[in-house]
């Protein structure tokens, strides 16, 4: 299967989504 | 003690897998048996989503932040961070020494690689650690097989370049049956 990949950058940039506070 | 399987909410960005945060804090005077370690490691909570995540490290203390002698310990879920779990008791981990003003910086990067499936070595990585000692500090990974020499090289290789630690860094493989003796 398919696996799930996510670079720092793009996490960091997750952290400031209102749905992560 | 059976708990309610973490899902991803909506909207969010599920993970490959499932983890579990741990802390653990070693009570001064007392000897480290594996029952006063199994004791003294407490459960924080379980995310499935990168929003989930934040969630719980945005409100913990950072590693560089702790006093005494104090652990993080994020392992996926259903592992227990100890070498008696069956994932672990054939395993090994790499551990990085760093002085002190390092961990909170190095323990971020190693988290979001692993939780970001940067290691590439398919279901080998069990978990991470991050160990608060009075002169320096130690972060950690775990992989289930201690003898598959292709999987630990490419676990070291993948920390050199996550972690952008400085030149002079030692990095040590040690197995868990190492570890008991």
């Amino acid at each position: 299967g398919t696996r799930i990949i996510y670079d720092r950058k793009f996490l960091l940039e997750c952290r400031n989504s209102p749905i992560a506070r | 003690t059976k708990r309610k399987a973490v899902v991803p909410g909506a909207g969010e960005h599920p993970l490959q897998y499932n983890y579990t945060f741990w802390y653990s804090r070693r009570t001064p005077g007392r000897p480290a048996s594996t029952q006063s370690y199994e004791q003294n490691i407490k459960q924080i909570g379980s995310f499935a989503s990168v929003e989930q995540f934040w969630r719980f490290y945005s409100h913990m203390i950072r590693p560089g932040d702790l006093t005494g002698h104090s652990d993080f310990h994020l392992f996926k879920e259903g592992i227990k961070p100890m070498w008696e779990d069956d994932a672990n008791k054939s395993g090994g981990k790499w551990i990085i020494r760093l002085r002190k003003g390092l961990a909170s910086r190095c323990w971020e990067n190693l988290i979001l690689a692993m939780l970001g499936e940067q290691f590439m070595v398919g279901e080998e990585i069990c978990g991470a650690v991050v160990s608060v000692r009075f002169q320096e500090d130690i972060i950690s990974i775990w992989n289930k097989t201690a003898s598959d020499q292709a999987t630990t090289a490419r676990i070291r290789d993948t920390l050199r370049r996550v972690l952008n630690l400085p030149p002079n860094t030692i990095m040590e493989y040690k197995t868990h049956t190492d570890s008991i003796k």
